[in-house]
């Protein structure tokens, strides 16, 4: 995260990260159930077999996991299949845990918005992550608030790739609060009605983060996927061939 | 460069990596130009470091000046920008000398000179490494580069407007007006684009998107009339036929697994009587043997959470045998990890107490934060 601050311990509690052999941490991702977590498909590119990958909840600090960090294996990585690397569009894959997480302050599921729930332009929500910031990769996680951009507004930012409903944007024309390298897979999480968090975005991509000067970043729009997670979390917990 | 390389070196070993700090790290040889951007230059073999000091075409394309030139081309500073750029980015490899060609001295002070000053007004600076002193004048005794006729002005993912100017091929046929003379706007019917054209709009999409259970064109034309199914057969999301009597059933037989989708809702005026949609018919859950568990599953299969009522509510339509009844299966409780449709089955006589399900779920605690207690008091100060 460009421009954030460190996070208390456990501010977070859905905020996970996607960790696969000597790499650590590669990719942010979000608990929304005691089994299934979010991330985005390009954090698979290459490798998509889940024996790869571990998935670390209740962390703050990358280096020291702490007492409150519970860490599980995949079971298996559902990727968006109309995910197209080259304008990352469709970048969404659900991602199922080993066995279930044990529900504590540190660890929360976070809510998915209904369909057709979308947060207003302009205002104020928070992206999370141990992403790049600008001089260095944090070990602590970051946390920072950006404005909803509108979808035409956020079009006129981008020349190289083009912006589909299946996004959202947020952040500054300036680029002073933003994602970075490293957060891909993190929440965009916004406040609603008594205190609950509804989970609007995942970080997808943007323009050259460290350079600020270059327009918002840019989220999957996860309340387009809510029916497919639905779907999916079903299809891989009741159905059998 | 010495004049022969050892055979390790020129089969591309990792020893010659210029990285590594070794006897060979002097040996150069040409390699045909990979990157993209630069795949239409009156030459094609280069060779590296290049002049911006990248080790490779792989560090080339993903570089900073990847990113900057082609935006910066887009802006009409200069006709040979791009040229220019690509001369930094794959020199030009002499296949004799195995040395280095650069760009004159005269090319490389024509694109500073026009193209510095766009760059500063959005607080950029021009590329540091390619200081103009460095590169030899033309006519020298050292050979360098400068564009000939034919030279393309923009890169292969640019379009090139018929005034000349380039700009981005991403802005081709996008509904907006980017060429100065329009001309990227021209001609940009789906066909001339080898895509398919939505009926009743623009919109243009794959070819391989028709059918294949995803819309993507509006009011979902992509996916009309994609399947012929017999009349007892229903048509899956992804146009399969699948005979009606598997449908809702517990088990796939769709390949996308839509035979299962939607298969139990709470229906009726208060949202909450329980309805199975079994071989494509409406069903009533008659209470007999219902348990708490069963109750569970379903509100966990609706993604609903945890159920917060349960009522058995008498049959109002008071004509027997109207209602068509599902009955709670006899081991229910054996099939574990199956959804609720696949522990019912139906039976030959009605539904005995003539209740049916009624149940209201409660959601789950999500997206709430840790209690104060984490969290300091606000104080005032």
């Amino acid at each position: 995260i460009l421009g954030g601050r460190v996070t208390r311990r456990g501010a977070w509690p859905w905020q996970c990260s996607l960790q696969s052999g000597q790499s650590g941490h590669v990719c942010g991702c979000v608990l929304i159930a005691r089994r299934w977590a979010l991330t985005v498909a390009h954090c698979f590119e290459g490798r998509e077999s889940a024996d790869l990958w571990k998935v670390v909840l209740g962390l703050n600090n990358l280096d020291h996991p702490g007492v409150h960090s519970q860490s599980r294996g995949v079971r298996s990585i559902i990727v968006h299949p109309r995910y197209n690397r080259a304008v990352v569009d469709y970048d969404i894959s659900v991602v199922q845990l080993e066995s279930e997480v044990e529900e504590t302050a540190f660890v929360r599921p976070v809510c998915l918005p209904q369909p057709g729930q979308l947060p207003s332009p302009d205002s104020y929500c928070y992206i999370t992550g141990w992403g790049h910031m600008g001089n260095r990769m944090p070990f602590k996680l970051q946390e920072g608030e950006v404005r909803i951009i509108s979808l035409s507004q956020c079009q006129s930012y981008f020349d190289m790739k083009t912006i589909t409903p299946r996004m959202l944007c947020a952040g500054y024309e300036a680029g002073t609060v933003d994602s970075c390298m490293g957060d891909s897979g993190g929440p965009l999480v916004c406040e609603e009605d008594a205190g609950r968090w509804t989970l609007f975005g995942l970080t997808s991509w943007g323009s050259v983060c460290f350079s600020k000067v270059l327009g918002p970043g840019v989220y999957s729009n996860v309340t387009h996927f809510t029916p497919w997670i639905q779907q999916q979390i079903y299809i891989h917990t009741y159905l059998t061939d | 460069c010495i004049s022969s390389c050892p055979s390790v070196c020129a089969a591309g070993s990792a020893t010659c990596d210029p990285r590594h700090n070794n006897n060979n790290n002097n040996c150069t040889r040409c390699e045909p130009i990979s990157l993209e951007l630069c795949m239409n230059l009156p030459y094609n073999l280069t060779s590296y470091p290049n002049f911006l000091g990248h080790l490779s075409q792989r560090e080339s394309s993903v570089s900073w000046e990847s990113s900057l030139f082609p935006a910066l081309v887009q802006t009409g500073c200069y006709q040979y920008l791009m040229f220019y750029a690509c001369t930094l980015l794959v020199p030009k490899c002499d296949p004799v000398s195995l040395q280095r060609v650069p760009p004159c001295r005269s090319l490389c002070r024509s694109a500073k000179e026009k193209c510095e000053s766009v760059l500063g007004i959005v607080g950029l600076q021009w590329p540091e490494d390619s200081d103009c002193s460095q590169f030899p004048e033309e006519g020298g005794n050292a050979t360098c580069l400068l564009p000939e006729a034919g030279v393309e002005e923009c890169s292969p993912s640019h379009f090139k407007c018929r005034s000349g100017r380039c700009v981005l091929a991403s802005k081709r046929c996008d509904g907006h007006l980017d060429c100065d003379d329009h001309s990227d706007e021209e001609n940009c019917g789906c066909s001339e684009r080898a895509l398919w054209e939505c009926p009743g709009s623009n919109v243009c999409i794959k070819a391989s998107m028709i059918c294949d259970g995803i819309p993507d064109c509006p009011l979902l034309v992509d996916e009309a009339n994609c399947s012929v199914c017999r009349d007892n057969e229903l048509s899956c999301n992804n146009h399969q036929c699948v005979h009606r009597t598997l449908w809702c059933d517990g088990k796939k037989h769709c390949s996308d697994s839509s035979d299962e989708w939607n298969c139990v809702s709470l229906s009726d005026r208060s949202g909450s009587v329980l309805t199975v949609y079994r071989t494509a018919a409406e069903y009533q859950v008659c209470a007999d043997e219902w348990s708490h568990e069963l109750s569970e599953l379903t509100c966990n299969q609706l993604g609903l959470g945890v159920p917060s009522s349960v009522a058995m509510v008498a049959d109002q339509t008071g004509v027997p045998g109207r209602r068509r009844w599902l009955h709670v299966h006899p081991e229910w409780n054996l099939r574990n990890g199956s959804a609720l449709q696949a522990r019912l089955e139906k039976r030959s006589h009605a539904c005995h107490s003539r209740r049916r399900v009624s149940l209201f779920c409660t959601r789950e605690e999500c997206g709430v934060r840790p209690a104060v207690g984490l969290f300091p008091h606000r104080r005032k100060r």
